[in-house]
């Protein structure tokens, strides 16, 4: 799963 | 399972580790940009901030699952020039910004590898080792 914040940083689950 | 973060430029942030127990769980970035990592086991929702920091955690009900974290899901991946994906020829997780694609930092390496369930056995159990080995040669002499 990615989620993208609004200021272009992205969050990866693994 | 854990939940990485990366900027735009693919460099490596932070990383949180919600709960070593593991299970299912989705993750949501809330509106003053921190994390919530929604645990399906323990029905909790955990918050923290972007450096890694626990910041809070609340329980919710098993039959509402906060409806923020099914908006985002792998669906979510671009803000404004950034763009995440799988790059088809490393298959690697990578950023993309207009026609450059990068692969993503490898990050907390000391984390994934070493203080992982077997690696913290298998220290563990190395040292034992030595110590046996030790004693034993010392008796022979």
């Amino acid at each position: 799963q990615v989620v993208v914040t609004e200021s272009g940083d992205v969050f990866v689950k693994i | 399972d854990r939940v990485q973060l990366y900027d735009c430029n693919g460099k490596f942030k932070a990383a949180f580790q919600p709960d070593s127990a593991g299970g299912v769980f989705k993750i949501a970035a809330s509106p003053d940009q921190s994390l919530e990592i929604y645990s399906v086991r323990t029905n909790t929702v955990d918050t923290f901030a972007l450096d890694g920091t626990f910041l809070r955690r609340r329980s919710v009900d098993d039959r509402d699952m906060p409806f923020d974290f099914l908006k985002s899901g792998p669906s979510v991946k671009k803000a404004g020039l950034c763009e995440f994906e799988i790059d088809p020829i490393s298959s690697q997780f990578s950023v993309r910004k207009g026609t450059s694609i990068k692969p993503l930092e490898p990050g907390d390496w000391i984390l994934e590898n070493l203080l992982n369930y077997w690696g913290i056995g298998g220290t563990g159990a190395l040292g034992i080792g030595l110590m046996l080995v030790s004693t034993l040669r010392r008796d022979k002499l």
